[in-house]
């Protein structure tokens, strides 16, 4: 199954 | 000092109702030209950014900025207490420890005042910058919400592709699967009806339903959802005000 990414994957500061 | 008079407190409620359910602690921030809010769900998948430009208030004055640390269950239980037909003002003191809410029917000469304790959010602002994206849908968002909600049934991922002509819905879960497919297209007497799609890029994204399900409660604010899909930024659903706008960033989810 897919696996969520976090925001953090994309926003350093998140 | 900042008051910001709403000419219907129905729009504040819509607003909030449309993310209290995903995030909880928030800093609103009142400048000199709106207020700003952002908040990231406990999760970390979901990014909520909210706008409200001055245009969209009756009145509206911050001499000074002020942030408003506010719990959006406590807000909710004071919007309940007003009409919707009210008009709702924000009033704070430049250092504020509550907020008032004041609504006003004008009609009946009812005032009805209550005050918020606010509350040290300790939450960095994230400076988002523009975001480059392969597709932009613009769709009613009625019509989208009624896609989220139903596929939401049958699996707790939401796959969405989008061609040069096609934008497809598709859920597959263990009770069943289901598709939606959609194509662009121009109402001319009802342009609100209509779907508009640019594409760069074909995309082919996974989401999880449940964050979706929690950014179609924005619909309330706007006929329209803009939707950013990339494969290398998170998708940004947007409904706008007559001044600003209510965005939601979610992550995708990636097949390993």
């Amino acid at each position: 199954p897919a696996k969520q990414a976090t925001l953090a994957k994309f926003f350093s500061s998140v | 000092m900042l008051e910001a008079k709403f000419e219907e407190a129905s729009l504040f409620k819509k607003i909030i109702d449309g993310f209290k359910d995903c995030v909880q602690l928030v800093n609103f921030q009142c400048k000199e030209d709106g207020i700003i809010a952002q908040a990231v769900d406990d999760s970390r998948v979901l990014l909520v950014s909210l706008e409200i430009g001055i245009e969209a208030f009756q009145e509206y004055r911050c001499d000074h900025p002020v942030t408003l640390g506010i719990d959006l269950n406590s807000l909710s239980k004071v919007l309940r207490c007003g009409n919707n037909s009210d008009t709702l003002t924000l009033i704070a003191d430049d250092t504020p420890d509550s907020v008032l809410l004041l609504f006003e029917d004008t009609k009946k000469d009812r005032i009805a005042e209550y005050s918020l304790k606010l509350m040290d959010i300790d939450a960095d602002f994230l400076k988002i910058e523009e975001l480059a994206y392969d597709t932009t849908l613009l769709m009613p968002s009625s019509e989208f919400t009624k896609i989220v909600r139903d596929l939401s049934q049958f699996s707790d991922s939401l796959n969405i592709m989008i061609t040069k002509e096609t934008i497809k819905f598709v859920a597959d879960g263990d009770i069943g699967s289901g598709s939606v497919i959609l194509k662009p297209f121009v109402n001319m007497d009802k342009p609100e009806e209509s779907i508009k799609l640019e594409m760069d890029q074909p995309v082919d994204l996974t989401f999880g339903s449940k964050y979706l399900q929690d950014i179609v409660k924005g619909s309330a604010l706007s006929e329209k959802v803009g939707v950013r899909l990339s494969s290398e930024a998170p998708a940004l659903f947007q409904f706008d005000l007559k001044s600003g706008y209510l965005q939601f960033f979610l992550a995708p989810k990636f097949n390993d």
